[in-house]
């Protein structure tokens, strides 16, 4: 969940 | 996701479209920085490295396909197409962007959220961005008059991370752990940069008349 949340954005 | 970044993107997906129907439509890239396109492709590179290793979504691996490859193409365009490179301003573009490279480089490796290749090539990648228009406003002021086209394709490219300002003081409130003061930080500069753009853009729709960036 930390990974995804971290480089969610273009 | 929510409605400013998708603003965001759409509105970075649109600058790019104009840019490639500017350059089809008049198989030209007069006013065009070469160099400003070269450190977007590098931008774009360092960035989504985890293109093929984390998948967050389609969405997201769509967008990145389209940025990494439009902005090769518009680079190969410039470069390597037999009608549109006879017009690229050679002369005009001659900001030293590779110094951007370097100073981005060495800032990456100073200032990271983690010290792994990965995390030391985004944080030089928001850096980049920040600063790779630079040589475009350059090659604008110096060009004097600047075509419609090539007016909204840096207008719409200033725009899209002023619309991700507003995404990341949304997530700021709305999520609790939520700090990204790496590309808040370089949003608001880059954003700044184009203050002086968007004040003359603004001036010429208002008067209705041409574009002209002041040398």
């Amino acid at each position: 969940a930390q990974s995804k949340a971290r480089k969610d954005e273009l | 996701m929510n409605v400013f970044r998708f603003a965001g993107d759409m509105t970075h997906l649109i600058s790019i479209l104009v840019l490639l129907l500017k350059i089809y439509t008049t198989k030209s890239c007069s006013g065009i920085s070469l160099k400003t396109q070269e450190l977007y492709a590098v931008v774009f590179v360092t960035r989504y490295l985890d293109l093929v290793t984390d998948f967050i979504s389609v969405y997201n691996t769509v967008m990145k396909v389209v940025f990494i490859s439009s902005s090769l193409a518009i680079v190969w365009c410039i470069r390597r197409h037999k009608v549109v490179r006879r017009s690229y301003d050679k002369e005009l573009d001659t900001f030293r962007h590779w110094l951007l490279v370097g100073a981005c480089a060495v800032l990456a490796l100073v200032v990271h959220e983690k010290f792994s290749f990965q995390e030391v090539c985004w944080a030089f990648s928001i850096y980049l961005e920040a600063v790779a228009i630079l040589p475009q406003l350059v090659l604008l002021q110096r060009s004097g008059n600047v075509d419609n086209l090539t007016g909204q394709y840096v207008f719409f490219l200033g725009a899209y991370r002023a619309f991700y300002i507003l995404n990341w003081i949304y997530r700021y409130y709305s999520e609790q752990h939520f700090t990204r003061w790496i590309s808040c930080v370089s949003g608001i500069v880059q954003t700044a940069l184009y203050a002086d753009f968007f004040y003359y853009y603004f001036i010429s729709w208002k008067n209705n008349s041409k574009l002209q960036l002041p040398a």
